[in-house]
Formats: C-alpha cells, structure tokens, sequence
C-alpha cells in the first residue's frame, strides 16, 4: 500500500 | 482531477481504438510490433505492485491494460501474424532499452527493485512509441485508425502535464515527481510533430500523409 502512495498514477 | 481522468480514458480509447481496427480490418498493417511489446514492457515493470494497488480505480485500469495489451501482442503474434510485416518494423529497440535502463539505474527514487523497475517503465514509456513513428515515417501513410491511435495514446501523457501542475497546486505537499514529469514531457515532445500533421490533415478528413 506505501507503494501506491508514492506512485498513484497509472 | 478531470486532467487525469480524461488522460486514463484517452488512453485506454486508443487501446479499443487500436483493437477495432485490427479486428474490423482483420490486419495489423501500419502497426509496430515492436512498440507493442515495449508498451508490455512497460506495463509489467510498472505494474509489479498490482497485488498491492489500494485503489480500487488504479487496480481496474492496470488489468485492463495489462490484458488488453497481452490481447493485442496475440493478436498481432498469432491470428493476424500475415499482415504485421517485420521489414517495415526495423527500429532498433536496443537502444531505447539501454537508455531507460542507464535512467532507471542512474537515478532511480530509491534503491529497490519495486522502484529501479518503476522509472525503468517511466523512462520506457517515453520513448516506446518510436518504433511506431519511425514506421510511419518508413511508409509515408498511415490508415485513419492507426493516426487517431496515436493521436489518443500521445493525448494520455499531454494530459498528464496539466494534472501535475494542477497537482501541484492543488496539494498541501506540493510535491513534484521529477522523473515522470521528465519523461512525460519528453513523451510529449516525441508526438509533436505527429500532433500537427494529424491537426492538420486527419482532423480535416484528410489521410495521414508525411509531407
């Protein structure tokens, strides 16, 4: 989940 | 913000827009073969904490491009393998591998597998659409579907630009994530010339043509 906080777009 | 959504959805447009015109058609003609693989490429190294998305938004469309380009790399690979002819697709992807890969190593956010594969796929996805452009420029011509293929897919990261500045503003941490938006507009840059031959000729109705 702390990764998609980082990088939260596709 | 709405810059993001319509980026997401122009990008995904150009995948059904692709695949409509390979299934209407029944030929892969015009299509890079190459940038396709790269575009897997991209989606797998960037999508390696799938498990992991929180986002029930994020998750969806990841899956969905990560399938639809596994469709298409059959369809190209497989059903249609006469009409893709491998003489037109001649760019050496060697070395748009080697420079995402020199990037991604160089100067990744931290030193961890999740995050080298990460700008590995940022720095990829800038230059992946080069094999295409360089086939049209090999033949001059592009079908109508093909130009509004690329017009979507180079619309996904021009629009991308607006929704980091709008970001940026927008949030207290005003943080800026230099290797994308790097990228993104060097991705940009790459369409501009595309953009204004497809301005000025497909929008008019008439054929992609190089001048």
């Amino acid at each position: 989940a702390a990764k998609e906080a980082d990088h939260d777009e596709l | 913000n709405i810059f993001r959504v319509l980026g997401d959805f122009s990008h995904l447009a150009s995948i059904f827009i692709l695949l409509h015109k390979i299934q209407q058609l029944k030929s892969c003609s015009g299509i890079s073969f190459k940038s396709q693989v790269l575009y897997m490429l991209v989606y797998i190294t960037r999508y390696l904490d799938l498990p992991w998305t929180s986002s029930p938004y994020n998750f969806i469309f990841k899956v969905l491009f990560i399938s639809s380009e596994l469709y298409i790399i059959y369809l190209m690979a497989r059903a249609y393998k006469p009409t893709n002819d491998p003489n037109l697709d001649t760019f050496h992807v060697e070395f748009l591998l080697g420079f995402a890969g020199l990037l991604a190593l160089l100067f990744p956010y931290k030193y961890t597998i999740l995050e080298v594969f990460w700008a590995f796929s940022i720095w990829l996805e800038s230059v992946a659409i080069l094999p295409q452009l360089f086939m049209l420029q090999r033949t001059g011509e592009a079908e109508a579907m093909t130009a509004h293929y690329i017009a979507a897919l180079g619309m996904y990261r021009a629009l991308y630009i607006p929704n980091w500045i709008y970001r940026y503003f927008s949030e207290p941490t005003h943080k800026v994530d230099t290797i994308a938006v790097t990228a993104g507009i060097l991705q940009t840059i790459l369409y501009s010339d595309f953009f204004w031959i497809y301005y000025t000729k497909v929008m008019r109705g008439e054929k992609f043509k190089l001048p």
